[in-house]
């Protein structure tokens, strides 16, 4: 609002002058030379002259360049090569300015004018997103904004002293306007999002290059954003081909991370298994499957395989989420503690369902991040409990307790959907070999072997074999798990009907015991 | 036992706004510098055909062993690319010298006569890519230092 | 049952990283030498 007059037909008039400089064989190597006449040009022009004729221009130059390619994308005559010749030719020149501004605003030892100088850019170009994205709405069009961040961020990026000292502050603005701008706030961007999260340089540069991991908790919040952006469309199975392309366009950077950053789905896995939806199965085994890359994992088909003896299985594993901070409200994370103390206040299990019960709509009667973050505070007090007696997790150490009192109160007393997510909660935790998978392992075949119904026993088995069933990969845990509950004769588990209760899952079983044993 | 859970308003008007953004995908090449020369231009090959690159394709030894007008071929026409830096390493290794002072490639022909300290004598050929052919640079002292 | 891995174009066995050539989540094959931008000396950019 309120731009100056003759503002806007100056920034033309500077832009278009740009442009012209930026392409010409006189610009010197990366337009310095033009850059050096054309900030002469900006000082005469007064646009340096106040904080808020800089964002002006700023805004301008970006509408101007947004309008440009709607237009240049409105002629149907060009092919998709040619709109996006003309419309890059001046995007570009945009982004080496922006750039060289950035790189070289107040003096080279002076980072924060650079920084607040992009953060304002890059505030500028998401405000333009957003507008358009709410007025064209279905007409919106990724093109200007997805190059826009792309180059500048790879311009942002190259091998250059000045912008290795601020690069840290680099990905962090990025990350900051990728997180602004995720698919639940512009879903129509969400495809140029999802590309500009996974770019190789983008991969790069926060997960391998910075020091210490620094980029870790940034990246893994994208993901997060992509997670809950997709979770309500991937809950209903069937899939339209667009939510169909970003899940498997999902499941392709999942693939890159296991097999390049795996410690970093590893460190992230619980966070990740929070909103990923629970019949994600695959995507979410994907996740559950990451191991340190120094692990070698003992094949878990080794006949007599003794997993209280593997050096790893005591080793706590890292889990970067606060998990604990998830158990609210704070008096029922005082009653949990007292319970696990001393076993008071006594009708703490007879209320702990409806505790852990938020609605009544359909499909989600429970808090899962609840039901997720009980389960895992209640087996890493155990694991402490246990390894503090000097012993390890077995079935004769996990119980009696009172741990193990929640876990059965929770196997007895909740619903089949309540109980499901309290056994996908388990499930979730039998991953490589350490401390959290064997105690839980123990857990849930402790729970199938003391159940005292069949129902019980039959649910457990449907949470472990919907894991299997599904395409590789497949986590360790789980594998190991399943394997002693066919194997083990103390589980009885080829006596039950319900293992015959169809031909096909008789027939099924049988090829997974024969593949076991 | 969840079963399905019927989507919000929100969420309806996300599936819309993806379903609108589903018509105009963002290409790769959105993401890479303007290819000038030689501009993406994917044609439908039989499925007979290789439809993925060799492996180690993106490698020095792979470019070692394509022929000098293949390895010219590349780093001329696919200017700031990984590809160029390949080719680049893959002549250097077919012992071809890139002279920054004349932004030209050249090669010993035969082993100079003598060398002093700023320049050698000898002939030399050079890749004229104008014309895409190799020839001989003729009464020509190379500039060492210039030698990159 | 969900979706054969293997078949999204990335070569999982791959004892080199994946990342620095990966194209696109939508791509079916990994990058080329020629489609990567490459800092190469300015010198080479002779057109």
């Amino acid at each position: 609002f309120d731009d100056p007059p003759g503002l806007h037909e100056k920034t033309e008039y500077l832009l278009r002058e740009w442009v012209t400089m930026y392409h010409s064989p006189a610009a010197g190597r990366d337009s310095t030379k033009a850059f050096t006449a054309f900030v002469q040009q900006m000082h005469q022009q007064g646009i340096l002259k106040t904080d808020d004729l800089i964002t002006r221009f700023f805004r301008l130059c970006t509408e101007m360049c947004v309008d440009l390619c709607y237009r240049a994308l409105s002629e149907q005559t060009h092919s998709p090569t040619l709109i996006r010749a003309k419309c890059f030719h001046t995007l570009d020149a945009f982004v080496r300015l922006i750039a060289l501004l950035v790189k070289h605003s107040g003096d080279s030892a002076n980072t924060v004018t650079k920084i607040n100088l992009l953060h304002k850019v890059l505030g500028i170009v998401a405000g333009v997103l957003i507008q358009d994205h709410e007025v064209r709405c279905t007409e919106f069009q990724q093109l200007p904004y997805h190059r826009l961040f792309i180059m500048l961020f790879i311009e942002l990026n190259a091998p250059e002293p000045i912008l290795e000292s601020i690069n840290l502050q680099v990905l962090l603005a990025f990350c900051q306007v990728f997180h602004i701008l995720r698919p639940a706030k512009a879903p129509g961007f969400a495809y140029a999002w999802l590309e500009l999260v996974s770019h190789r340089v983008f991969i790069g540069r926060l997960l391998a290059l910075t020091p210490q991991q620094r980029g870790w908790g940034m990246y893994a919040q994208l993901l997060m954003d992509l997670f809950r952006f997709l979770s309500p469309f991937l809950r209903n199975a069937e899939l339209s081909k667009p939510t169909q392309l970003i899940y498997k366009g999902t499941l392709r950077v999942l693939l890159v991370l296991l097999h390049d950053f795996p410690e970093f789905l590893c460190d992230y896995h619980y966070a990740f298994c929070d909103v990923v939806p629970s019949n994600c199965i695959q995507m979410r085994n994907l996740i559950l499957s990451a191991f340190p890359r120094t692990m070698r994992l003992p094949d878990p088909f080794t006949p007599n395989l003794k997993v209280d003896s593997l050096p790893d299985i005591a080793q706590q594993p890292r889990i970067l989420t606060n998990f604990v901070s998830m158990i609210q409200p704070s008096s029922f994370k005082k009653d949990l503690d007292s319970y696990l103390k001393t076993r008071a206040p006594i009708n703490f299990l007879s209320e702990l369902r409806s505790n852990l019960q938020q609605s009544v709509e359909p499909g989600c009667h429970y808090n899962i991040p609840l039901i997720n973050a009980l389960v895992l505070y209640v087996g890493t007090q155990a694991i402490h409990f246990i390894h503090g007696k000097g012993q390890s997790s077995s079935m004769g150490t996990i119980a009696p307790s009172s741990h193990m009192d929640i876990f059965q109160n929770l196997a007895v007393n909740l619903d089949t959907e309540g109980r499901y997510l309290f056994l996908t909660a388990i499930a979730n935790q039998l991953r490589y070999p350490n401390s959290h998978t064997h105690y839980f392992s123990c857990t849930i075949l402790y729970l199938f072997a003391q159940a005292n119904n069949e129902q019980i026993q039959e649910q457990i088995t449907r949470v472990l074999l919907e894991r299997l069933i599904v395409n590789r990969p497949h986590p360790w845990g789980l594998l190991i798990t399943f394997i002693e509950m066919i194997k083990n004769p103390n589980f009885k588990f080829w006596n039950h009907e319900f293992v015959h209760c169809a031909p096909e899952v008789d027939k099924m079983l049988e090829s997974v015991a024969r593949s076991c044993l | 036992p969840l079963g399905p859970v019927p989507l919000v308003k929100d969420h309806v008007y996300q599936l819309t706004m993806l379903d609108a953004a589903y018509q105009h995908l963002p290409h790769p090449s959105d993401s890479e510098r303007l290819r000038h020369y030689l501009p993406r231009n994917p044609c439908p090959t039989p499925s007979y055909y290789y439809q993925l690159p060799p492996p180690h394709a993106d490698s020095v030894d792979f470019f070692t062993r394509l022929s000098t007008e293949t390895l010219f071929f590349i780093f001329y026409y696919m200017e700031g690319t990984k590809a160029q830096y390949l080719a680049a390493k893959a002549l250097k290794k077919q012992s071809w010298r890139f002279h920054t002072k004349y932004m030209m490639w050249f090669q010993r022909h035969e082993e100079p006569k003598t060398i002093t300290e700023d320049f050698e004598q000898g002939t030399y050929i050079f890749f004229d890519y104008e014309k895409w052919g190799q020839r001989k640079k003729e009464g020509f002292t190379f500039e060492y230092r210039y030698l990159e | 049952p969900g979706i054969d891995l293997t078949t999204l174009g990335l070569n999982l066995n791959s004892p080199e990283i994946l990342y620095s050539t990966f194209q696109s989540p939508w791509a079916e094959a990994p990058c080329r030498p020629q489609d990567i931008d490459f800092h190469v000396p300015s010198e080479y950019i002779t057109n």
